[in-house]
């Protein structure tokens, strides 16, 4: 594992852990997408099948089960817990994010590595991650106050993003010399959905002024 | 068998 590897996964992890805090601590979820956040559990669990069947090491396994575990835990807290589901910016999180979920399948089954059930849900999860964030963007678009947490955890969310592309140009010249095109046409497509988000983000950022997003 | 491609990265 290379260092942009690393520092990519501890991002995806601390977005999570921004996430978190924010619900737990505050007890709001305002500002943040329950349809992206099922679309993440949806991912993890169609990504993280070969749990079962394939052992690569125990970070690995480790930080999928907390990836499982985190996404139904926020999913939970926005639709069960009795004072965070009241938070919830139901309004505004409007997207139809079911509507994703068949064009990607369909691409899965067009496009997978090999046509094998785990194969085709491991490329279905990676075309549906692309895209799952478009929810939360859309609704803080919407958002008239962005919370310095909300903002962050998009922020870090794109930032995991950015730098696993870092790690595959790595990899490309240090390892197998492997063009991937599942992953890297996927991941530059869901980086770059994050290019809008990360202009605003570092000029509020840089003019020390409150985050807003232009409709 | 060895592991397919990207099948190490989470």
């Amino acid at each position: 594992m290379n260092i942009f590897r690393l520092a990519g996964d501890m991002t995806h992890l601390l977005s999570i852990v921004v996430l978190l805090l924010k619900i737990r601590t505050t007890k709001s979820c305002a500002g943040i997408s329950l349809k992206t956040q099922e679309l993440y559990v949806i991912v993890f669990i169609t990504r993280y099948l070969d749990l079962f069947t394939r052992y690569v090491s125990f970070y690995n396994t480790a930080m999928k089960l907390v990836f499982i575990g985190t996404s139904v835990a926020i999913v939970w807290y926005m639709r069960l817990h009795k004072v965070v589901k009241q938070t919830y910016s139901r309004d505004e999180d409007t997207f139809k994010h079911y509507l994703l979920i068949p064009p990607c399948f369909i691409l899965a089954l067009l496009i997978p590595l090999e046509f094998t059930v785990t194969e085709i849900l491991w490329s279905f999860s990676i075309y549906l991650e692309a895209v799952a964030i478009l929810p939360q963007l859309l609704l803080l678009q919407r958002s008239s106050n962005i919370d310095n947490l909300t903002g962050s955890y998009v922020f870090l969310l794109g930032a995991y993003r950015a730098l696993y592309i870092v790690n595959w140009v790595y990899r490309f010249f240090t390892e197998t010399h492997k063009i991937r095109w599942i992953p890297w046409i996927s991941g530059l497509v869901q980086t770059a959905l994050y290019a809008d988000f990360f202009y605003y983000y570092i000029k509020s950022w840089k003019n020390h002024e409150k985050l807003r997003l232009p409709a | 068998r060895e592991l397919m491609e990207g099948h190490d990265e989470l």
